[in-house]
């Protein structure tokens, strides 16, 4: 339809022969950079990591393109994507990739479990682009309003990176990132977790993963469940995920044809 | 004075979009005599074609431009010449064995950012930068 609609009469639009398409798959690709086509398993049957926020980020990045020709301009950041950051809309603006993660092991020391009630959450960074480097890594999770005796009250939510994990005995942990925030608010929450996310980038073998913990003010250990947080059951599009920014250290290098 | 008419033209003509450009006197000149002058094609390439939409989730296709057509002298008005394309296309016209037309090639180009599942569902948003081509013009 949109090319009945003569909105680009100059086209050239037929039916390419599988020799002709083949040939174009392989070049985008090479320009991609890509081994070959990506086969993501079909809706279902894995968890995918965050599409609307990702889609969030397209258009923003897409509407400066056309905005910007010759120089990378800081753009105001869509409400859905503003966080806790300050300097997201650079950071935006600077990546050359962004990807989001699926986050692949979720344990819970929950009401069941003696206190401290905690969450882990695990991300696989191994399929990385290779020559660009981290310029910021967030975790998102979604909150809803906490349920119970504590929705009245201010929460302090604590991200940790787990650096030694041990059989019988507590775990070295390091914070990251702490945010505090009223019970009843209901939103997306971003840690900064870009420390972790380089170190994990030098050392895949330190990738851990992360804790949360959720204090009230006397220091009282709350269950992140009653607080509200949605962990990998809850719905698709509230699910936790990991995002990390990434900037090329070099343009890429083509072959000529 | 060659010089100056063409800078005249230039000024007049090089903000306006390609699609509404009016070809100008030398544009028919060229025309006439068969040749094609150096312009912007386009060229649609779309992932649904190319049955890629199981992992390309944005965006559906892109517009992949492309600079083509001869820079013969008198440089047409509607280009972006430089000045070494001028003086080239000079050289040319009196020597044509000792310097070889000027170059019909892209002049501004911008990034096209494209969102997509790599093999674990996570999912990417990767820009390439000058990618896209925005205008074309002699060098």
């Amino acid at each position: 339809s949109f090319l009945k609609n003569h909105l680009h009469s100059s086209f050239i639009h037929r039916k390419l022969s599988g020799r002709e398409k083949k040939e174009i798959q392989r070049e985008i690709l090479s320009i991609m950079g890509l081994p070959g086509r990506p086969r993501p398993h079909s809706e279902g049957k894995l968890p995918s990591s965050a599409p609307l926020f990702m889609l969030d980020l397209y258009h923003a990045m897409a509407s400066e393109d056309e905005d910007d020709v010759s120089q990378g301009v800081s753009h105001p950041v869509p409400s859905s994507l503003s966080t806790q950051i300050p300097p997201l809309g650079t950071v935006i603006s600077e990546a050359d990739t962004v990807m989001s993660f699926v986050n692949m092991v979720e344990q819970d020391q929950d009401i069941f479990h003696q206190k401290p009630y905690w969450k882990e959450f695990k991300f696989d960074l191994t399929q990385l682009p290779k020559g660009e480097t981290v310029t910021a890594a967030e975790f998102r999770i979604y909150k809803m309003k906490s349920f119970g005796r504590s929705t009245n009250k201010t929460l302090h939510i604590s991200v940790y990176e787990i650096n030694k994990s041990h059989h019988k005995r507590e775990s070295n942990l390091f914070l990251l990132d702490v945010q505090n925030i009223a019970a009843k608010e209901e939103g997306w929450l971003a840690f900064d977790i870009t420390a972790a996310s380089n170190r994990w980038l030098l050392n895949p073998k330190y990738n851990l993963g992360l804790r949360l913990y959720i204090e009230l003010d006397g220091g009282q250990s709350v269950d992140p469940g009653l607080a509200g947080l949605v962990g990998r059951r809850g719905p698709r599009p509230k699910q936790p995920f990991l995002v990390t920014f990434f900037r090329a250290n070099q343009p890429p290098i083509r072959a000529p044809r | 004075s060659v010089r100056r008419a063409m800078k005249k033209k230039e000024r007049k003509t090089n903000d306006l979009p390609q699609s509404n450009i009016v070809s100008g006197k030398y544009d028919h000149y060229h025309e006439s005599e068969g040749r094609e002058m150096c312009k912007r094609h386009e060229l649609y390439v779309s992932f649904r074609d190319l049955e890629w939409l199981d992992w390309v989730i944005a965006p559906q296709g892109y517009a992949a431009y492309y600079c083509h057509g001869e820079c013969s002298f008198p440089l047409d008005s509607c280009m972006n010449a430089t000045n070494h394309a001028i003086l080239q296309s000079l050289v040319h016209l009196m020597k044509p064995e000792a310097a070889p037309k000027a170059c019909c090639a892209p002049t501004k180009l911008s990034a096209i950012s494209v969102l997509y599942y790599d093999n674990s569902n996570n999912v990417i948003l990767k820009k390439y930068r000058n990618m896209v081509v925005k205008s074309c013009g002699c060098h």
